[in-house]
């Protein structure tokens, strides 16, 4: 005899920390130019980024990838230039600076915006918070159905966790 | 631009099998 629930939990709170996704796209007709135009103008991207107070450690390569481009148009379909494309991660953590960090950044240079995003930097408290509430919704419902079948409660006889 | 981080939200989620008396 036993009864099996499920309970959730969620506990809603601010982000404490952005992230960003930039960085640059150049095309030229030339290869080492384009790659010198994309190097130089990553490192201007990426002081910007530290000048408005992102750490080094806070900044990860995302991509660097170099793609040739051709003219389908053409029979034997010519080379007709490269496209560079770098781009980083920025973790912000002071979110009241992230649209003044992206803003500087695309002053810098870039030209390539992929995303912007938030989470928290230390989720523990929450979730703990949440499972306390997710157990308490589940002993709520198995003591609604122990007592509409004429039951009581006993011991626990397994539990799992599941999270996002 | 104006970013807006609005809220995060954590669940969990549990499954209890209770003895039934």
């Amino acid at each position: 005899r036993s009864v099996t629930v499920n309970g959730e939990g969620r506990v809603s709170l601010p982000p404490d920390t952005a992230y960003i996704a930039l960085g640059v796209d150049i095309r030229d007709p030339d290869l080492g130019v384009a790659q010198r135009t994309a190097a130089e103008q990553m490192d201007a991207v990426l002081a910007a980024l530290r000048a408005a107070g992102v750490a080094e450690k806070d900044i990860q390569t995302g991509a660097y990838s170099i793609y040739v481009e051709r003219d389908y148009n053409q029979p034997n379909q010519p080379i007709i230039g490269y496209h560079v494309s770098h781009s980083v991660t920025a973790k912000i953590r002071d979110l009241n600076a992230t649209g003044s960090t992206l803003a500087a950044a695309i002053d810098a240079g870039a030209n390539n915006v992929s995303g912007v995003w938030f989470g928290l930097e230390n989720p523990g408290d929450a979730i703990a918070q949440a499972r306390e509430l997710a157990v308490a919704d589940a002993r709520a419902k198995a003591e609604d159905l122990a007592r509409l079948s004429d039951s009581t409660l006993g011991p626990v006889l397994t539990i799992s966790e599941g999270y996002s | 631009p104006t970013i807006n981080p609005g809220s995060a939200e954590v669940v969990l989620t549990v499954t209890v099998k209770y003895t039934l008396n």
